[in-house]
């Protein structure tokens, strides 16, 4: 652990928690992505398997046991209890082109060819793009309640700390984690158009609204 | 296993 992964982990769990505040006080999911939670909760399953036969730390544990609970509970909320808050009518994109091509990916670029590095591999892919159906959202309406952007900020923010902690852990540590690292580069790139209005308008005070 | 499988991260 090092404080840019710490920072990362935080940011993280600071998306999370903004997202489940967003959809409890506004008792609505609008302008939430179904789909982008729907892959986040397929990212999880498929990269945490590991919690069932392998020991990293405490944090380690709580973490994912978190990050699946959380997925998995706002995906209930998002389908059942604020129903009718969601138009599937403008969450309209193709998840197979994500899906198909992650998984492609994953049977080709992995450390070792077996279920659960194959799933992993695929869980990192599928991260790196499961928010382009929430961002295609966002370029459909144009526009977005501040505290959606406070989540996708963190969100975004979370990956792009990890990229100064492989860095750090080069150098330190000796390791490299080629899939990750490419896999994260691309993740923070999506985002930039996103930061860019994010840090220009909304840290601001402006209202998050994409250019005509 | 090598260093880059140890999957310790999030």
């Amino acid at each position: 652990m090092n404080f840019f992964r710490l920072l990362g982990d935080l940011s993280h769990l600071a998306s999370i928690l903004i997202l489940l505040h967003k959809i409890k006080t506004t008792r609505s999911c609008r302008g939430l992505s179904f789909k982008t939670q729907a892959l986040y909760v397929a990212v999880f399953i498929t990269r945490y398997l590991d919690l069932t036969y392998r020991w990293v730390s405490l944090y380690n544990f709580v973490m994912k046991l978190f990050f699946i609970g959380s997925s998995c509970a706002t995906l209930y909320l998002m389908r059942y209890k604020y129903c009718p808050t969601h138009d599937p009518s403008i969450d309209t994109f193709k998840i197979e082109y994500l899906v198909g091509p992650c998984a492609i990916l994953a049977l080709i670029f992995n450390y070792k060819f077996s279920v659960s590095e194959v799933l992993w591999s695929f869980s990192i892919f599928l991260e790196s793009v499961a928010i382009l159906p929430q961002l295609f959202m966002l370029q459909r309406t144009g526009e977005a309640e501040t505290i959606t952007t406070h989540y996708l900020a963190a969100l975004g923010i979370y990956r792009a700390f990890y990229i100064p902690n492989w860095i750090y852990r080069y150098f330190t540590e000796g390791v490299v984690d080629p899939i990750a690292i490419v896999a994260g580069i691309a993740q923070t790139g999506l985002y930039l158009d996103f930061f860019y209005v994010y840090f220009t308008k909304v840290m601001q005070g402006e209202k998050f609204e994409l250019p005509a | 296993l090598p260093h880059f499988i140890q999957h310790d991260e999030l």
